[in-house]
């Protein structure tokens, strides 16, 4: 199982933008 | 004209859609203490995409309670009672909602365009990249 900051992170992660 | 640097001081949210603004600011913002408030945005947007039906949602929804609501930070600091009082009830409730950040995120949206998106425009760090 993921730890809370790993969901956290990860779900910040999928918003940021991706490209230039 | 419409160089990603052009677009940086457009709005808030043109500097957050382009990879190296969103970087730049918040490096910015890690100077100033106060990432927080970019890290809980870009949480709240997608916390939006997630599947509701994802056992995930909940504990993502519950930890964004925790680092940034909750917590007496940057964020929790600078949400109105109500908002906080509003994700409270509906994280104990397990009442997951897509928009339930919503109202949260445009507080702090709004925070940052008024003083941080201001003062990073006149920052060093934005000067010496442009």
């Amino acid at each position: 199982i993921d730890s809370e900051d790993d969901l956290l992170q990860e779900c910040i992660s999928s918003a940021m933008p991706k490209k230039k | 004209p419409d160089s990603p640097l052009a677009r940086w001081t457009k709005s808030l949210h043109s500097l957050l859609g382009d990879q190296d603004g969103a970087r730049l600011f918040r490096v910015f913002l890690e100077r100033e203490r106060c990432a927080d408030a970019l890290d809980f945005w870009f949480a709240c947007n997608g916390f939006r995409q997630m599947d509701l039906k994802d056992g995930k949602t909940l504990r993502v929804a519950k930890a964004i309670y925790k680092r940034y609501v909750e917590a007496d930070g940057v964020v929790g600091r600078r949400l109105k009672p109500a908002t906080k009082t509003f994700i409270r009830d509906n994280v104990k409730r397990q009442q997951i909602d897509s928009a339930m950040f919503d109202q949260a995120q445009t507080e702090i949206q709004t925070s940052m365009e008024e003083n941080a998106y201001q003062t990073f425009l006149q920052s060093d760090i934005y000067l010496e990249y442009v």
